[in-house]
């Protein structure tokens, strides 16, 4: 899931 | 979601808004026999509103977010992405093709090549990403040409003699926004487990540092209370 957390910012 | 975040992201909603007003007032302004102040300043100077900078953002919204109909993260993310994309491309159709708006654009100042920025950061963004993937290349390439995106900006702004008060707000907002985010990152890497994400840190990073500079002549601007003016 770390993909997602790098990605969740603008 | 922590507070640096949202206030980064409301900074740069507020940029963007700016921008809008800024467009939106030399539109209505125009053709008036009797101008308002403000209208007249915006009308008479050019706009100091670098279109390099703009189109390059208009790219750097474009290539990140692909992501934006594959995967959802919230309905707040979608939101925002959407409205960075739709905010920069109207802003360069309205200095491009705005008959009014045009005009008060100075073409023959702001002359740097997007050119000199583009390729390099496509070419790093090549050889220095997560994974070599058609998505993740160009969200790589989006976050390197966001760091350097502001310089047509800069020097355009270190050219224009007379910096209008919206402008200065501008790339203060800009700047803001990116120093939040920064805040953002050392929150997160303090309370989220496995937080590290080196490529987007150190591009972020140089991208605030190049705000260095206008912070400064801000800053002082607004403390001896004159108008802002950077050195040539």
């Amino acid at each position: 899931d770390e993909e997602h957390v790098m990605k969740d910012e603008l | 979601m922590n507070i640096f975040r949202l206030a980064g992201d409301m900074t740069h909603l507020m940029s963007v808004l700016v921008l809008l007003l800024k467009i939106h007032t030399i539109k209505s302004c125009a053709g008036k026999s009797y101008p308002c102040s403000l209208c007249f300043i915006l009308l008479e100077s050019s706009s100091g509103i670098s279109l390099k900078t703009q189109e390059l953002y208009a790219l750097v919204f474009a290539t990140r977010y692909l992501d934006i109909f594959t995967d959802f993260i919230s309905v707040y993310n979608t939101i925002m992405k959407l409205i960075f994309l739709g905010s920069s491309f109207s802003i360069v159709w309205y200095i491009r093709r705005h008959k009014i708006v045009r005009r008060s654009y100075d073409k023959d100042q702001d002359t740097f090549r997007h050119f000199f920025l583009v390729l390099p950061c496509l070419l790093l963004a090549l050889i220095i990403n997560e994974k070599f993937t058609f998505k993740e290349v160009l969200w790589t390439f989006s976050l390197y040409l966001e760091a350097v995106a502001i310089l047509p900006q800069l020097i355009l702004l270190q050219r224009t003699r007379n910096i209008d008060n919206l402008t200065g707000q501008y790339v203060f907002l800009l700047g803001a926004y990116r120093a939040l985010y920064i805040l953002n990152w050392i929150y997160r890497y303090f309370t989220e487990p496995h937080y590290v994400h080196w490529i987007t840190w150190i591009s972020g990073l140089v991208q605030t540092l190049l705000y260095a500079d206008f912070f400064y002549y801000y800053f002082s601007s607004l403390k001896n209370n004159v108008k802002l003016k950077l050195p040539a």
